[in-house]
Formats: structure tokens, C-alpha cells, sequence
């Protein structure tokens, strides 16, 4: 039997030509969550407990494309999604289209533990999460003003940002010289998750 | 997207994942995330959790698939995962992390750099974006 072990991510593809402030700060975040997960793993919390707790961090905080600072629908609302999963009995529970929970991994893991089902959408999962008392919060705690941004470049490129973000103004050019394509388009239009 | 894939001391797996989807997507669209075997999926092999191009992910059924060729092809941790970032793929742009029930932990990607960290017991920890 090896010890425990834990892994977290922020989205893959990164432009680039991404600040180094920025990537300072993702790198921040991902240790603050990694001893998050490691403290807890010391406290022999099981697996199930560790990675809702580390992802509720992940969604709080509004650096990646999750919970607060998701990327915003073409009508530019937040639509989010999530699901976890217990490799103990392969016990899983998922959740989309919800607009105001404030931690969808929180609702997967209700719909995992409290209900007959493994996946709930939409109307049917918010009425779930009212039901079970999760905090709910109005669809505009999660836009900020970064994403209101970038789904205006979004739409003047005339294209769908894979987990990606508009490269910032200052990047956007060093970006738009580089020959790299992904997925059929310009590198410049994507920018890091 | 976010994620979180764990193995604890008594060797449990489990996997998280949690997203705002594409940027300009359509509304009612939805991704791999939700989805268990595509985007996140669990079992006493293994924890594993997706993140990039998400019609890729779904097609490719990625999450389980590192599990099923850890399970049928006895390949290791980290071989499973760069099999399976080769060839389930096709064109599509895509990251994943993943444990094991022995306490490894791996990680793949075959676009621009990933927002990543891991850490082990014996202590170990890299936190990391590019190659």
C-alpha cells in the first residue's frame, strides 16, 4: 500500500505569451489549494472529502473557469457544471446548467449522497440544491468583470474559447505573431484557462 | 475548469471536476465535466479528472479509458496516461491528472501548457504550467 497522493489542475492551454504575474498567481493558487488537499489528507480525511474540499476552493476563488469567474454563456450568463466521483463502490454524482449555487461540486456531491440518481440538470438541479439547503447566490456573483471582457473578444473573433481566454491587451499582440494554431484557429484567440 | 483527483492513506480514490464550460458557448450546451468516464472518473485503480477541448474528452470517453487500459492492458500509472492523451484524442486538444490506489500520481496534456500541482507522502510537490 504507497501513501496518499493528490493532484489538482486549472484548465489545459495556455497562451504563450501569458504574464508572468499571472502565472505567478495560478501557480499561487494551485499550492494554496495542494496544502489545502495535503492538511487534510493528513487529517486522514477520506478521498471523497478531500477533492470536494479542494475543487469548493478552486470554485471560490475567481482565477480559473469554475464557480466565481466561470466562463459566460453567449448571452453572457454562467451556466455551470460538475461531478465527483468515490472510486470506493463507484458512488458518483453530477450536476449542469446551474445558475446559483454557489459550490456546484457541493451539489454533485448531494446528488451523489442524497438522492436515487447520479446526475441532475437545469431546472431539476436547482430545485434539488433549494431543497437541500446549499447556498444559493445571484448569477452575477459569478461573472466578473475579466470574463464580461474576454466574451466581448470572443464574439468580435466570432468564435467558441475552449477552456481558454482572450490573451490580455498587452500579450494579444506578441500572441497574434505567433504561428500556433489549435483547434483550426489562431493561437491568439485563445487564451489560458 | 478545475479538478482534483486524491488517493488517501487507505488507498481510496477519488475525482472532482467543476467548470464554467466555453466562453461564448451556447446555452444548454453541456461538457465533459458532468459527465463520469469522460471528464472525471473514479474506481480502486484509480482517480481521474479532464480539462481542455470538451467534445474531445466525451468522444474519446478519457477519464475511464485510463482506467480500463490500467485494468486490461496492466499498464502503469503514468503510461496509461500518456497512452491514452496519444491515442484517444484524435485532433482534439486535452489535459488530464490522475492518482493510483498506490499513492502515484501522473499527469498528460498535448496542448499549450496546463495549470497543474501534485503532491506525494514521501514528499514530493511540483506545481507547474508548461512542459
Amino acid at each position: 500500500m504507497g501513501g496518499w497522493a493528490i493532484a489538482v489542475h486549472g484548465g489545459a492551454g495556455v497562451d504563450p505569451n501569458l504574464p508572468l504575474e499571472r502565472q505567478e498567481a495560478a501557480k499561487q493558487l494551485l499550492t494554496r489549494c495542494l496544502n489545502l488537499g495535503i492538511a487534510a489528507l493528513r487529517g486522514s480525511l477520506p478521498a471523497i472529502d478531500v477533492v470536494e474540499l479542494v475543487v469548493r476552493e478552486l470554485e471560490t476563488d475567481p482565477f480559473f473557469n469554475s464557480g466565481r469567474g466561470s466562463a459566460l454563456t453567449e448571452n453572457g450568463t454562467v451556466e455551470m457544471e460538475a461531478s465527483i466521483m468515490d472510486g470506493e463502490g463507484r458512488r458518483c454524482g453530477a450536476v449542469s446548467g446551474v445558475t446559483t449555487v454557489k459550490n456546484p461540486i457541493s451539489l454533485a456531491r448531494l446528488v451523489m449522497d442524497k438522492s436515487p440518481h447520479s446526475y441532475l440538470a437545469f431546472s431539476g438541479a436547482e430545485e434539488f440544491a433549494k431543497k437541500q439547503g446549499v447556498e444559493l447566490v445571484d448569477n452575477s456573483y459569478f461573472i466578473t468583470e475579466d470574463n464580461v471582457g474576454m466574451l466581448k473578444l470572443a464574439k468580435e473573433a466570432n468564435t467558441i474559447l475552449f477552456d481558454y481566454r482572450i490573451p490580455l491587451e498587452t500579450t494579444c499582440g506578441g500572441a497574434m505573431e505567433s504561428p500556433i494554431v489549435m483547434n483550426g484557429l489562431p493561437i491568439s484567440v485563445y487564451a489560458p484557462e | 475548469t478545475v479538478g482534483c483527483v486524491v488517493v488517501d492513506g487507505q488507498g481510496r480514490c477519488a475525482a472532482a471536476t467543476s467548470t464554467g464550460g466555453l466562453m461564448n458557448k451556447m446555452t444548454g450546451r453541456i461538457g465533459d465535466s458532468p459527465l463520469i468516464g469522460a471528464g472525471t472518473y473514479a474506481c480502486d485503480l484509480c482517480g481521474v479528472s479532464c480539462t481542455g477541448e470538451g467534445e474531445a474528452i466525451i468522444r474519446g470517453t478519457l477519464a475511464r479509458d485510463v482506467a480500463a487500459v490500467m485494468e486490461y492492458k496492466g499498464l502503469g500509472l503514468q503510461e496509461a496516461v500518456d497512452f491514452v492523451v496519444k491515442k484517444r484524442l484524435d485532433k482534439g486538444f486535452a489535459g488530464l491528472i490522475a492518482v493510483s490506489n498506490t499513492g502515484e500520481v501522473a499527469y498528460g496534456f498535448n496542448c499549450n501548457g496546463m495549470f497543474r500541482g501534485c503532491a506525494t507522502e514521501d514528499g514530493f510537490m511540483e506545481v507547474g504550467i508548461w512542459e
